[in-house]
């Protein structure tokens, strides 16, 4: 039987499981014309 | 070690007593082999796991990028975008602002959808409206006049009728079609 | 202090990735000064600086707002490894050392926070880590490392590539989730990573496997921990899933993996998975086409790639110990005292616990048996490239009588194992599918069993239905050694007593 200590680690790696946006590719640098900037709510949020 | 043993596993009213039959048994894998991208046919085998984003379907919240190599000729294209014989570069405001007015359409459209959020989505969008390009904010596309027709305005002169050059993000191509257009509905 | 000397660095490091491109002079002015004022110049000051570094980046994702850019640090300290890896010239020490003297550094960190009191400790920091050391480590090798000048360099590096995967590797097999159930959905994600698991199966020479099973045991030995019968922990289901999900990537990718590495994969793997099972034992060759398993006019022997001996990776009489003599003398010329040896030989000291279908305890040694097995197969198959198909394909060859003799003098325990063994050889079309095919429709029918024959020919009947009333994929050798004897005419499987006496089995047979 998994003892309880054990059971609550593993549970807390559940919780913060790594998704696929922690797995992307680092990127540090931002050129300018990449930094955010506050376009129109209307315009597409999404790749 | 006999039949007897497979029982449990084979009866559905007492699953709950000895195992879990999405362990033992299994599932239908086609669902999983779906969101893995795998297709059933053998031969149409494409690789996966380049671009495997997460072990689970709920952590595989958006694509990644993949090993990719951008080869000596995307990068060493001299005399253009004004760069002379050095390599063109394209990441600052100030020196590159000018640039946006010698890409085609669909490279600020490409820039408009690819970069959301950004600098160079707030430039490409002066720009495709200086070419009488407007977006249009529920449909989320840009259309323009089609030059060979004139609308006819509707009484009230809230919207227009007439023909329109619609460009499809999906399809990646621009189309025509016969449009009420709103006047509050562009920008 | 010193320290802070360390961490004022990184900072600075940190500060100037975010202005500058990568490949920008200034990052290799940066690395070079580093070098030249002794930041990184002893062991004792890169356990130091990498301390620091690990920390700082530790830190700065606990501190960050969780909607900002949580992993700036982390990042800008996996690509400072690189750079490290790439811009020095290692002359007292090799980079392997090196890189294996940071990653000790980042253990101890990792081990020390895990172990902290209570549950503090979270994982996707020393997950991003590593998920950016492999991003940014394959962005520096693209091509040959083509972005280095020296053509000399280049070859060097070139050639420390696969070991910097394989010590990523031995860092994974440390960081396993039975010794760090806190890392471990962290640790099926970067086992699982795209730029991990692909290169680990395509390294030249497959140079990756042996770490590649190794990993892949960890899992499968956490999982056999924790399967019960019913009461699985939601979270180890939740593993189980993603286990599942690699398999079937991994069996699409790189079948060939799969194919030589059964053998190891399923002495780890817990018996009551048996979707798994059939998912790692049904994975073939590329570019294979199997013929029809249902087909009536099939001829096993027919089939022209059961002429082919498939490839195992690991080398089953490894695992014989010291039974490897008594087995290979007994193949050579079979006697009685020899036979003995070795089926007394297949018991453990006290039985273990081990969760199968239908039973709790195991009192015999599986691997021994699952060894024996098949390293039997390999030889006969090797016989018959040597001499002829008779010298196998015989119920007198020594190949076949050290099998029936496991059976005939061994408890039902050892016959429910060693036909387990062989169901586990039943798979795509090749030498040993062949030849096993041979073996337990030998066993199903012969009369030598005495009054064992019923309990014997249930065995395998169980055997082969639990792998077929299982959810697909199903092994073509299972499906084509059953077809066979539902069709057989010398023995009715529905007369049966041991069928006619469950109902529901017998319903399936029939139907089947």
């Amino acid at each position: 039987t998994m003892p309880a200590e054990m059971a609550a680690q593993l549970e807390s790696s559940l919780l913060n499981c790594p998704d696929s946006l922690d797995a992307d590719t680092p990127k540090l640098y931002q050129t300018p014309l990449s930094l955010p900037h506050p376009t129109s709510i209307f315009f597409p949020n999404e790749t | 070690y006999g039949l007897k043993a497979l029982l449990p596993l084979i009866r559905r009213e007492d699953q709950s007593a000895d195992y879990d039959p999405s362990m033992t048994l299994g599932i239908d894998l086609t669902p999983v082999l779906h969101s893995l991208g795998i297709s059933s046919d053998a031969n149409g085998r494409q690789r996966v796991l380049d671009t495997f984003p997460s072990p689970w379907v709920e952590t595989s919240r958006s694509e990644v990028e993949p090993r990719f190599f951008i080869p000596e000729s995307f990068t060493k294209i001299p005399n253009i975008l004004q760069s002379g014989s050095n390599n063109p570069v394209f990441n600052s405001v100030q020196q590159d602002h000018a640039k946006i007015s010698l890409f085609q359409d669909e490279t600020l459209f490409y820039l408009f959808y690819k970069h959301p959020g950004s600098v160079v989505q707030e430039l490409t969008y002066l720009e495709l409206r200086k070419r009488n390009w407007r977006y249009h904010k529920t449909l989320k596309v840009w259309l323009t006049k089609d030059p060979m027709m004139e609308p006819v305005v509707a009484p009230g002169g809230a919207s227009e009728r007439g023909s329109y050059v619609f460009f499809d993000p999906q399809r990646w191509e621009k189309c025509q079609r016969d449009f009420v257009l709103f006047y509050n509905a562009i920008m | 202090t010193s320290q802070e000397k360390m961490f004022l660095v990184f900072t600075e490091w940190v500060k100037l990735l975010q202005r500058v491109p990568d490949d920008d002079i200034k990052v290799t002015v940066f690395i070079r000064q580093m070098m030249d004022k002794g930041v990184v110049n002893s062991t004792e000051n890169v356990i130091q600086f990498t301390k620091a570094a690990i920390e700082l980046s530790v830190g700065s994702f606990k501190e960050s707002d969780p909607t900002s850019e949580v992993f700036i640090a982390a990042d800008a300290f996996s690509k400072l490894i690189v750079k490290l890896l790439v811009l020095q010239t290692f002359t007292d020490v090799s980079r392997s050392e090196y890189l294996r003297l940071m990653l000790s550094v980042i253990t101890m960190v990792f081990s020390e926070d895990q172990g902290m009191v209570g549950n503090s400790f979270n994982e996707r920091p020393y997950f991003r880590l590593i998920s950016s050391l492999l991003c940014q480590w394959e962005e520096a090798s693209a091509h040959s490392f083509m972005k280095i000048q020296d053509q000399q360099y280049r070859n060097e590096l070139v050639e420390f590539s696969p070991d910097f995967y394989n010590i990523i590797a031995s860092f994974l097999h440390a960081f396993q989730p039975i010794a760090y159930p806190g890392f471990s959905f962290a640790w099926i994600t970067l086992l699982s990573h795209r730029m991990f698991l692909p290169k680990m199966l395509r390294l030249p020479g497959k140079a990756g496997w042996s770490k590649l099973v190794l990993l892949f045991t960890d899992l499968l030995k956490f999982m056999a921990q924790y399967t019960k019968r019913s009461d699985v922990p939601d979270a180890v289901s939740v593993v189980y899933k993603g286990a599942l999900r690699v398999f079937l990537a991994v069996a699409n990718d790189a079948p060939g993996f799969l194919v030589e590495n059964h053998y190891e994969l399923l002495n780890n793997l817990p018996p009551v998975y048996m979707q798994l099972r059939n998912v790692i034992l049904s994975a073939i060759p590329k570019n294979m086409v199997l013929p029809n398993p249902y087909d009536a006019e099939l001829r096993i022997g027919d089939v022209e790639s059961c002429q082919h001996v498939p490839n195992v990776y690991y080398d089953p009489v490894r695992d014989l110990k010291n039974l490897k003599k008594p087995v290979d003398n007994y193949l050579r010329i079979p006697s009685a005292s020899l036979s003995r040896v070795v089926s007394t030989s297949l018991f453990k000291p006290g039985s273990q616990k081990d969760t199968g279908i239908g039973y709790d305890n195991v009192s015999v040694d599986t691997k021994l048996i699952n060894a024996i097995v098949l390293h039997v197969g390999i030889e006969a198959a090797l016989e018959k490239d040597k001499t002829t198909a008779t010298a196998i394909f015989n119920t007198k060859s020594s190949y076949y009588t050290l099998l029936a003799s496991m059976l005939h003098d061994g408890n039902t325990e050892v016959r429910f194992h060693v036909v387990q063994a062989i169901a586990n050889q039943l798979r795509y079309p090749n030498a040993h599918t062949h030849w096993f095919n041979y073996v337990l429709n030998n066993f199903f029918l012969s009369e030598d069993w005495g009054n064992n024959t019923a309990e014997i020919q249930e065995i395998i009947v169980r055997t082969l239905l639990e792998r077929v009333v299982t959810n697909k994929p199903h092994c073509w050798g299972i499906v084509v050694t059953f077809t066979e004897l539902l069709r057989s005419s010398e023995c009715s499987i529905m007369t049966l007593p041991f069928v006619k006496t469950v109902p529901e089995i017998e319903h399936i047979i029939k139907h089947l």
